[in-house]
């Protein structure tokens, strides 16, 4: 069994690191909840990256 | 023709057997020096009186009826029955319906073909029927030319009343062109890209999936023999008659992979010809349907194994039997690494020879889709079951590593079904949602194998290679507007292990459900990266709408798929729902 989901063209912006795989042709196992990518409207303001903070 | 051996006197009869066999031998002589020309090894084989074994082929041509009807024709032969297509309203009906029949020294050798009038409005009523020993008809003396013969149809009720007659025709087939054909569609089941060579990775598939550890040795010597240059790869023409030929000394599958039958290894040429019957029932190939396949033979055969979910109720010799399993590679986002997911080399084989080919493009033309609707619907009745409950520490023991026990909701003595435990709840905050109070941002709505892609161009070059598959073939006319046609495409594929409830990966407002009918193919990439298949656009599917602040309309698809096509949504239209939610689940059934 499968779920697809379609988005209006130019109302998400994917995550990159789920693009490059499928780019290659590969799937991603992933979890319910996971970030899956942003509105088109906030990927212009952008968010902070997760993976990049420092905790001081 | 009908009747004429019951006149015959036991003496008689005997002594006429053996002329009919001498003359059948005559009639075979044929094919044994152009076999000597060939010089096939196994050359004469087929003409030892003690072991005759032949396919016969019938053709019922047409029939001339009294009054004009809409027409159809069964033989009945040993056990099995056959039918042709229903004819024109007529009382001339044009069938030209062919059939293969095992004609063997000690098997049936008398075809009954009855002749029914059809009628929607109740059932259908036989009006005439005839006999024909097709030993006699190989083998009479009379213009031994004509392979053709027009009998009279008799009343059922009465016997001696002639309600008609029908033109048939009978031919033997010549042995060396069965073998030559039966290798050649064996080798195509592995020409994945159809160029008439096989590389021996190909070659090496086949024979593994066989389950022969004696034929599996020996592929590389044979695979050698046949590439005379070295260049690692063959002929499709070469290397099915060292197929041939190795068969013969040892003959390569233990069991049908069509039926599963077990072969008789002693008996080579029945063997070779119980293959060739059972490919041709499913091919196409041949105009009438019914006999051998049933959905109880293709669960046995591991050419309608068809989906990787197979085995999920048989995981004692399930898919880590045999040390010959393939794999599918994934991403773990978690990790961040690689992982191999297993499935067994006959599940992989066989869903590339449906999916992926052109005999399987046949073979799904001629009944396979009602096989797996068939299938499933078998399926969900078991694992809604009681008895079906003992599989799950099975289950839950082969999928150890990728089940965690400790993040489901209930223990395992509380899922009194198979099915209970498959659409199994987590505790709550199993899955921590990504910033839960930001709508703008976008989840994964299941535990998957996940391909996203910004467009539909990009889906089709990278993974979705049915020729057919559009958005608007997706979604539906009604659903499908001109902002989704180039929108983004997000696949989340489920596998036989997966938590089972699918989540909304935002939050809104659900407009409505559209039910599409369909088939129940596998959803595995084997399928859906097949150019001959249309799985996402030809499966029973559910299409949801979310009306979203962030993202605007958002499609949401629940797809069944071989064994999993029950769709239940535990939402309905006009609710509002909060992203990571639970929307629905998949379960076991048609």
């Amino acid at each position: 069994s499968t779920v697809i989901c379609v988005f209006e063209k130019d109302a998400i912006e994917i995550d990159e690191d789920l693009l490059a795989n499928s780019a290659r042709s590969l799937e991603t196992l992933v979890t319910v909840g996971m970030k899956l990518g942003v509105s088109k409207k906030l990927a212009n303001i952008g968010l902070p990256n997760i993976e990049k903070c420092v905790l001081q | 023709g009908h009747g004429s051996s019951k006149e015959e006197n036991g003496a008689a009869e005997s002594q006429s057997k053996g002329s009919r066999r001498a003359r059948l031998k005559q009639r075979l002589h044929l094919h044994r020096r152009r076999r000597s020309r060939s010089n096939s090894p196994s050359h004469g084989k087929l003409l030892n009186a003690e072991n005759f074994a032949g396919i016969a082929l019938l053709t019922l041509v047409r029939a001339e009826m009294k009054f004009k009807d809409k027409w159809l024709a069964c033989v009945s032969f040993g056990e099995q029955t056959f039918r042709t297509n229903i004819s024109d309203q007529t009382d001339k009906p044009v069938w030209n319906s062919e059939k293969k029949l095992l004609l063997e020294k000690n098997g049936p050798h008398v075809a009954r073909i009855s002749i029914y009038e059809t009628n929607k409005m109740s059932r259908n009523n036989l009006i005439g029927y005839c006999e024909i020993d097709l030993l006699e008809f190989l083998t009479r003396d009379s213009d031994s030319n004509s392979n053709s013969e027009i009998l009279d149809l008799l009343d059922p009720s009465t016997s001696d009343k002639i309600v008609g007659k029908i033109s048939v025709s009978c031919s033997v087939e010549d042995p060396i062109e069965t073998e030559k054909s039966f290798a050649r569609r064996i080798l195509s089941i592995v020409d994945y890209n159809e160029d008439g060579k096989l590389s021996f990775s190909e070659f090496s598939d086949l024979i593994n999936a066989f389950g022969n550890q004696v034929a599996a040795n020996k592929k590389e010597e044979m695979f050698k023999a046949a590439d005379k240059n070295g260049d690692g790869v063959v002929s499709m023409d070469e290397l099915a008659a060292l197929l041939a030929i190795q068969q013969e000394k040892e003959p390569l599958m233990n069991c049908c992979p069509v039926c599963g039958e077990t072969l008789e290894v002693s008996d080579k040429l029945n063997y070779m010809i119980h293959l060739t019957l059972c490919f041709d029932e499913g091919t196409g190939k041949q105009v009438m349907t019914g006999g051998f396949l049933t959905d109880k033979q293709a669960s046995y055969g591991w050419m309608f194994k068809l989906s990787e979910w197979a085995h999920v109720s048989s995981y004692d010799v399930g898919l880590n039997s045999g040390s010959s399993a393939n794999h599918i590679v994934v991403f773990d986002r978690r990790t961040k690494r690689l992982v191999e997911e297993l499935i067994d080399e006959k599940i992989v084989l066989s869903m590339r020879a449906i999916y992926q080919s052109k005999l399987g493009l046949g073979l799904l033309d001629t009944g396979a889709k009602d096989i797996l609707q068939s299938l499933s619907e078998k399926q969900g009745k078991k694992m809604n079951s009681v008895e079906s409950a003992k599989d799950i520490p099975k289950f839950v023991e082969f999928f150890k590593d990728q089940i965690n026990l400790a993040e489901v909701k209930h223990p395992l003595e509380h899922f009194k079904t198979f099915n209970e435990f498959f659409v199994r709840e987590l505790k709550p905050g199993a899955r921590p949602i990504a910033y839960m109070e930001r709508d703008d941002v976008a989840i994964s709505a299941a535990d998957s194998r996940l391909m996203a892609f910004k467009s539909v161009d990009e889906s089709l070059r990278f993974w979705i290679k049915g020729r057919k598959f559009s958005i608007q073939g997706l979604l539906g006319k009604d659903q499908c507007s001109n902002a989704f046609i180039n929108g983004t495409l997000v696949i989340f594929r489920l596998a036989p292990q997966d938590y089972h409830r699918f989540h909304f990966p935002v939050s809104g407002t659900v407009q409505q459900f559209v039910h599409i009918p369909g088939c129940l193919y596998t959803v595995n990439p084997i399928a859906v990266n097949s150019k001959y298949c249309n799985v996402f656009t030809e499966n029973k599917r559910v299409v949801s709408m979310l009306s979203t602040a962030e993202f605007g309309k958002v499609a949401f698809v629940a797809i069944g798929a071989t064994m999993v096509g029950s769709i239940t949504f535990s939402k309905k239209e006009g609710d509002h729902v909060k992203k990571g939610e639970e929307f629905g689940y998949f379960s076991f059934g048609g």
